[in-house]
């Protein structure tokens, strides 16, 4: 997280708000619970107390405007800049203001979520700059999130509490679950929710996140949700199939995805693969490109899938240490990477030649992620 | 029609955008004096900025997937601002 040069704040802790105009998007209740979700998702972790005010100047003014529209910076029309909002400081300081050339939603995705938005410009009005980490509320860049089941992450709450300091109020349920925190590469006790190739590059799953790994590029970190926005997070398995949809597994259910687009049909169930119906989830899924069929991973046995008939083989499942030498104990991830079979058991990845079962290498689990 | 976006080929068009993203979020502002004569031109060197702060190759070229995450949807206040 980051303040604002000589960190500006409020030194008072009640402060006011106004709603100056509406944007025709959205129902005046719509925008109304929007603002005032948006200012208590600050509320609950600092000693800060929101009123609402209907006329005068109050600390916060809010308003929805194109272009020019008063102040120095005007907007530039539909996408691009959404919002902005001004430092802690009497007048304009603490301000928001809203693109109105945007498509401002209440919760769906097909435009832009005027809470999600709200809440980042007021993380501004309150004293916060931008955070460079692509999980917290303060990153730049718009990312969907659903509004029901947003929690502050961890980077801001120690932003604003910086400022402020803790919610005093001493409830003993405390709001919300604990916030989630951004995945680290370099975590030596992090274990991968499920690795796949993709068109050539890597994805490798850790909560709601991805990194991803393609030769032209950095390793770039981002949610899975501002890539494929009706993905499940924190996923049991992914691969890649050759009929060019990547599929992410989630206890029962199964999500396929071509490009960016959740392909008709799905989710379906894992018994549409042909696996029991009694299974509750997978480990992991690999697809061996030589044989084309696709591994799935469950305790310590695997099943075969038949990518070209879409059924399963006969004589499965079988036990994993009958195949992969010395594999012993549950199967976290799985991929092939230029003919090499990686398994991930843990904090490990162990390399293996797949047609000999031979073990060749036991690597770390940060071996393809920049650390 | 493909599945991972593929880099373009960045157009002038393009960089006049990127050059008005820098000034409006990096704080690229009409550098002359040294750091022109050593040829060190204050795009690259706020580019340089930008990929470093988004987690991208920090290459001081405007590269496909700067230009990409130069076009998605944001936050108007600048991102250099910032106290530590």
């Amino acid at each position: 997280f980051s303040t604002f040069r000589n960190s500006p704040k409020w030194e008072k802790n009640r402060l006011t708000y106004r709603i100056e105009n509406y944007t025709p998007d959205m129902s005046t209740s719509e925008v109304d619970d929007s603002i005032e979700k948006a200012l208590q998702v600050w509320a609950k972790v600092t000693p800060l107390r929101f009123t609402r005010i209907y006329s005068g100047t109050a600390d916060i003014m809010i308003s929805f405007g194109p272009r020019s529209h008063g102040d120095y910076y005007p907007f530039d029309g539909p996408d691009g800049t959404l919002a902005h909002a001004f430092a802690p400081a009497p007048g304009i300081g603490g301000d928001a203001h809203f693109d109105e050339d945007e498509t401002f939603t209440f919760r769906s995705n097909t435009g832009y979520v005027l809470f999600m938005v709200a809440a980042h410009e007021f993380g501004h009005s309150l004293g916060l700059s931008h955070s460079n980490d692509p999980g917290a509320l303060m990153y730049p860049v718009y990312t969907y999130r659903n509004p029901d089941t947003f929690v502050l992450p961890r980077d801001d709450v120690n932003g604003i509490q910086s400022l402020y300091g803790p919610n005093p109020d001493k409830d003993p349920v405390q709001p919300g679950p604990e916030p989630p925190t951004t995945p680290d590469a370099c975590d030596s006790t992090m274990v991968l929710d499920a690795i796949t190739t993709l068109r050539g590059e890597m994805f490798f799953f850790k909560n709601s996140f991805f990194w991803r790994r393609s030769p032209q590029r950095n390793i770039q970190q981002s949610l899975i949700t501002n890539f494929w926005p009706n993905a499940p997070i924190n996923i049991d398995a992914a691969y890649e199939s050759q009929s060019d949809k990547i599929f992410l597994f989630k206890g029962r259910r199964v999500w396929a995805f071509s490009g960016y687009n959740l392909v008709r049909g799905y989710p379906k169930e894992l018994s549409s693969f042909g696996l029991p119906r009694r299974l509750r989830k997978i480990d992991a899924a690999l697809y061996d490109v030589e044989s084309g069929k696709t591994l799935f991973f469950v305790g310590s046995s695997y099943y075969s899938y038949d990518e070209a008939k879409q059924t399963m083989d006969q004589g499965f499942p079988k036990r994993l240490n009958r195949t992969f030498y010395g594999l012993k104990g549950k199967v976290t991830a799985a991929f092939q990477y230029k003919g090499y079979t990686y398994i991930n058991r843990g904090q490990d990845m162990l390399e293996y030649n797949l047609r000999t079962g031979r073990l060749l290498r036991v690597l770390r689990n940060s071996y393809f992620l920049p650390c | 029609a493909y599945c991972v976006p593929i880099p373009q080929e960045v157009t002038v068009e393009d960089e006049y955008f990127a050059e008005s993203y820098l000034k409006n979020f990096f704080n690229l502002t009409e550098e002359t004096g040294p750091t022109i004569r050593r040829g060190i031109s204050p795009v690259s060197k706020k580019l340089s900025e930008m990929q470093r702060f988004f987690g991208l190759q920090i290459t001081g070229t405007l590269t496909a997937d700067t230009l990409e995450m130069m076009k998605k949807a944001r936050c108007g206040v600048p991102d250099t601002n910032v106290a530590s």
